[in-house]
């Protein structure tokens, strides 16, 4: 699992 | 996309519709906060800053545009044009004892110390708190318009719908952002007490009035 940026929600 | 996140937001869409219609059609702003909504409107001009840079999806751009432009009109519907409408007296929570502890949590815990990073950051942790001033209002009135509640309520389960969102990419993309995740708890969790009396009250054609 690795941890990002949820940048396509809004 | 999963039906959890499209479902949360259009029933922010339907949130900012239901004012802006609540609004418009009875030509006053009574019972809302105007400082709520300057901070959503803090809230989505500093995360939508990649509008122009990051295209994701027609989706997200028309969405994108549709949040900064109503938030902004809701401004001025409060602030010019229905301005005698507006409740001072009871708008006055602190609007600065939200934004400060907010900045520095969003220089102190984010993903990336960048500027556009760390706008995000303070924007997901801003939009947490930033129906505080309007709940506040609510319980200083001690009652809300029917209209009012029914905004209150789509714009608390849109981020409710986002936690199921989280869910399901943990589970089926192996996806999760904790800030995003840990802020959108706190936030619903804010409102559970008026779920309670919406589910309580409203529903039943009940008034929205808080126990005194």
């Amino acid at each position: 699992l690795v941890e990002q940026k949820s940048k396509d929600e809004l | 996309m999963n039906v959890f996140r499209l479902a949360g937001d259009l029933s922010h869409l339907l949130a900012i519709i239901i004012l802006l219609l609540k609004i418009w059609k009875t030509r006053s702003c009574a019972g809302i906060s105007g400082r709520s909504q300057i901070l959503f409107a803090l809230v989505y001009t500093t995360r939508y800053l990649d509008l122009f840079t990051n295209f994701i999806s027609l989706y997200n751009s028309v969405m994108k545009v549709f949040f900064i432009s109503t938030s902004c009109a809701t401004i001025y519907l409060m602030y010019v044009k229905f301005k005698a409408t507006y409740d001072h007296n009871h708008d006055t929570f602190r609007i600065g004892f939200l934004l400060i502890p907010v900045t520095i949590l969003g220089l102190l815990i984010n993903h990336d110390f960048t500027p556009l990073e760390v706008l995000w950051t303070f924007s997901i942790y801003l939009e947490s708190v930033a129906i505080l001033p309007q709940l506040f209002m609510v319980s200083k009135t001690g009652d809300a318009e029917t209209i009012t509640s029914h905004y209150l309520f789509c714009l608390g389960l849109y981020r409710a719908l986002y936690i199921f969102n989280w869910i399901y990419r943990y589970y089926f993309e192996g996806f999760y952002d904790l800030i995003a995740i840990v802020a959108g708890v706190v936030q619903t969790v804010l409102y559970c007490d008026f779920f309670y009396l919406y589910v309580t009250r409203v529903i039943k054609g009940k008034a929205l009035k808080l126990p005194a």
